[in-house]
């Protein structure tokens, strides 16, 4: 039920923020402007390249009241931003406004999903009538597991075609990763991203390559978190990452109030400095540490471990080595575990190396990260 | 005109339901409503609220809300 207006004779465009908010950092405003984008050219060919110039086609300015257009904003809530059609595109933001990122505070308003709803005009789309649809004239609530409606998706493709380059570059942009692809950690975001992290980076993976753009600065995603993590794992929408002694959690960009706390605080028995952890869906979460693992109930769960004493990982796990780097698990119930330059693949129904014709272990580098 | 009428009028205008012309409101279909219950229906059915034509509770909470500045309805290069 999408309706459209004009497109644009080209599908790659340029931008530029004029005037950024008061009270957001501006690297945070560039970060959330560019995966604001993101949502239409994840579905089509359309690329947005950010420019420093004035010379674009769509300028993003956050202004007060009146700001020359003719339409006036009306300070804070009710009109929150509009945009304009192709092929003018430019988008106001009204900065009287509480712009937040990710999940802010009652009467806040979330910059991605604005911004998403803006550029949907800029390309476009008009109003959608599902009005629980990012299109939707009304505003809506942050939701961490965002997804474009299939009416708007409908509507964006109907302008722009769907999106035909679904082959990534196969050799990621900067290959000293395939030079040594040992990982810190290795984890699924809350966002169903499958995320690499190492050093101060972290890499965006999928259908074994590295996405285009990464990697980026894990600080720039997860504000407050330090460099080379430990561990990390996404547990009911939260994100828990360990170093040393201590753990951070994270709703999306956001750091819990609190944190980072002491390891011990949380989950008793639990050493420091672990190797890895790994949520299976299940009740439990394990957490690995040299050649020792620990089966821990899920936090929904009482507090005392299933197992009080740690189990050895080669006596529970055939087949896996001592002194892991990463775990996780895949949408596919598939487990991982890295070491090195080296991975090994649990079978989702058994806990031993999965013995299938392809020995384990396998290189990270050629499967994962797109290296030749 | 009850303050709610008289916002609920402007709102509808501002965001395409209302045309230009029913402006005023000598307007022979604005004074008998007529116009003004049709563009109210719209806008019910545009957000997928029960289709009533009266200015219930439900849609002056739905007119409350914050929202994109780009008009619903119209069809101008420049909503």
């Amino acid at each position: 039920k999408f309706n459209v207006g004009p497109k644009w004779p080209t599908k790659n465009l340029t931008y530029h923020i004029a005037s950024y908010p008061k009270f957001l950092r501006r690297e945070d405003v560039d970060v959330e402007i560019e995966r604001a984008f993101a949502v239409w050219s994840e579905v089509t060919d359309l690329t947005f390249t950010k420019k420093s110039s004035k010379k674009v086609d769509i300028e993003i300015r956050f202004e007060v009241g009146d700001h020359g257009d003719d339409d006036s904003f009306d300070g804070r809530g009710k009109i929150l931003a509009h945009a304009f059609l192709p092929t003018d595109g430019d988008v106001h933001f009204d900065d009287a406004e509480l712009w937040t990122i990710g999940i802010g505070p009652k009467n806040s308003t979330n910059l991605f999903v604005v911004a998403a709803h803006e550029f949907g005009h800029s390309l476009g789309l008009r109003h959608s009538n599902y009005y629980t649809a990012l299109m939707g004239p009304l505003y809506r609530e942050y939701d961490s597991n965002f997804k474009l409606h299939e009416d708007e998706k409908a509507g964006i493709q109907s302008l722009y075609g769907s999106k035909t380059t679904t082959t990534q570059p196969k050799v990621p942009l900067d290959d000293s990763i395939c030079t040594n692809p040992k990982m810190d950690t290795v984890f699924q975001s809350d966002q169903g991203e499958t995320i690499f992290f190492k050093g101060d980076k972290f890499y965006k993976v999928t259908d074994g390559s590295v996405v285009r753009g990464y990697p980026k600065l894990i600080s720039e995603r997860w504000p407050g978190l330090p460099s080379n993590i430990d561990a990390a794992l996404t547990l009911n929408k939260f994100t828990i990452f360990f170093k040393g002694n201590l753990l951070w959690c994270y709703l999306g960009r956001e750091m819990l109030f609190g944190f980072p706390q002491s390891i011990s605080f949380n989950f008793y028995f639990i050493p420091d400095h672990l190797d890895a952890v790994l949520y299976k869906g299940g009740n439990e979460i394990f957490f690995f540490k040299g050649s020792q693992f620990w089966a821990y109930p899920n936090p929904n769960q009482p507090l005392a471990p299933t197992m009080i004493s740690p189990g050895m990982i080669n006596q529970h796990w055939k087949g896996v080595p001592d002194n892991l780097d990463a775990a996780f698990m895949d949408s596919y119930g598939y487990t991982h575990l890295f070491k090195g330059d080296e991975y090994y693949r649990i079978d989702p129904m058994k806990f031993n190396v999965d013995l299938d014709q392809d020995a384990y272990p396998k290189p990270i580098g050629p499967i994962w990260l797109g290296c030749k | 005109v009850p303050i709610p009428l008289s916002q609920a009028k402007s709102y509808l205008e501002q965001y395409g339901y209302l045309t230009a012309s029913s402006k005023s409101l000598d307007d022979t279909s604005m004074r008998d409503g007529s116009s003004f219950v049709r563009a109210l229906r719209e806008f019910q059915e545009f957000m997928g609220l029960e289709v009533t034509g009266d200015l219930d509770a439900e849609t002056m909470r739905f007119m409350s809300m914050s929202r994109c500045g780009v008009r619903d309805r119209l069809d101008t290069d420049r909503l």
